[in-house]
């Protein structure tokens, strides 16, 4: 059970919201409108489009994908879900009220080379960890 | 429906960046590259040796696969001589988490001038960023194949580590690498130049820059353009160059803007 403090001190205001926002969710549950499960979506950084190919060498761009989708009950295998989500997502589903459900997110990242010139024309080749999506999973 | 098409089209249309967005997402992106603003090189210097080699070396990197429909990463084929990527230099890049190539700062028209068996190479490695340690690095010079001589009589090739230029008297110069080469041997001579980078790294005022001497079998001094090797008066996707590999010695957090 979630801390009871956590409703005394939600203002007026804020309730209405949520009220507004379970609305909401419980319509587009009714209307059966499924929502798609948390996983990765293409997202493409274009340095092109930056402007930038003067002094990047390569790549001209990188597929950086980003994670998106419902982590709701139940929670199908592809979801890559952590325990603690799994839990999460029960109680959410018993209760809506006490916790929200896990977040839709990467569980895996890779990283991207980028080469390119610096201000006197000598050339750099790095390395950066944690810039593309290889996996989305609940948290 | 003519306003209901134009609301459609208008919400299609990616939306236009206002200039100070743009700035913003640009240093953004740049302070990801960890970069305090966009380079401006020369232009043109993009079939240079030292960005060809660069841009063999980008490409042996290219591991994760293609994700269906972008061709976002299409190893960018170098064109006429690229310098090879020994597996050696494959082997540092693995360590490395960032290489970086120097132009040799010496002018070119020092070559007529100079004396006929000696070439001065200078790098400037002050904008290597703090907290990296040279793992690897190389000077390379480019052998070209020289038909009039008989195919062979070798040359030696020294490069010298410059101590001390005493206004008056002669450079004192220590021995760091040799290499013997045939009159019909053409491509990159790789010299490692890894102890003494880490030198200059730490005390930049001792990086006084290179010699390289040619020597024939009997030891006369030769002109290294006549044996085939080229450096500052030649092409420029042959010009020796430096390049050296690093490893980050701190984890560096970005900084909060």
């Amino acid at each position: 059970s979630a801390h009871k403090g956590r409703q005394s001190n939600r203002s007026k205001p804020q309730r209405t919201v949520q009220d507004a926002l379970k609305a909401v969710e419980a319509a587009t549950d009714n209307l059966g409108i499924s929502r798609e499960g948390c996983k990765k979506h293409e997202l493409y950084v274009s340095f092109r489009d930056l402007g930038w190919q003067d002094w990047i060498i390569a790549p001209e761009g990188y597929a950086a994908y980003y994670c998106e989708g419902e982590c709701a009950f139940p929670l199908n295998s592809y979801m890559n879900a952590t325990n603690h989500a799994i839990v999460q997502t029960l109680v959410h589903f018993i209760n809506p009220d006490t916790v929200p459900k896990p977040c839709c997110a990467p569980t895996q990242l890779h990283g991207i080379s980028v080469l390119y010139f610096d201000d006197s024309s000598n050339v750099i080749l790095k390395k950066y960890r944690n810039m593309v999506v290889r996996a989305c999973g609940c948290h | 429906n003519f306003s209901v098409d134009n609301e459609v089209r208008s919400s299609f249309i990616q939306r236009r960046l206002r200039s100070q967005e743009r700035r913003e997402m640009q240093r953004e992106i740049l302070s990801i590259l960890g970069l305090p603003h966009r380079p401006r090189p020369h232009v043109h210097t993009k079939q240079n040796a030292a960005p060809m080699f660069m841009l063999d070396l980008y490409n042996t990197i290219s591991t994760y696969p293609e994700p269906p429909g972008y061709s976002y990463y299409k190893p960018v084929l170098p064109t006429q001589v690229s310098p090879m990527v020994t597996p050696q230099d494959s082997r540092f890049l693995d360590d490395a988490d960032m290489v970086m190539s120097f132009v040799n700062l010496v002018d070119q028209e020092q070559d007529l001038l100079y004396q006929q068996h000696r070439r001065e190479f200078r790098f400037d490695l002050s904008r290597i960023p703090e907290g990296e340690t040279v793992t690897a690095a190389e000077f390379r010079i480019y052998k070209d194949f020289i038909q009039e001589r008989c195919e062979n009589e070798t040359f030696r090739v020294s490069v010298y580590q410059v101590l001390q230029e005493p206004p008056n008297s002669e450079v004192e110069l220590l021995l760091l690498d040799q290499r013997d080469v045939r009159a019909a041997e053409e491509g990159w001579l790789v010299f490692d130049l890894t102890d003494t980078s880490n030198l200059w790294l730490v005390n930049p005022e001792q990086n006084l820059g290179l010699h390289l001497v040619l020597e024939d079998s009997n030891g006369q001094g030769w002109n290294p353009q006549l044996a085939g090797l080229v450096t500052g008066s030649g092409p420029q996707d042959k010009q020796p160059f430096m390049v050296a590999f690093f490893k980050a010695n701190e984890v560096r957090f970005r900084s909060i803007r």
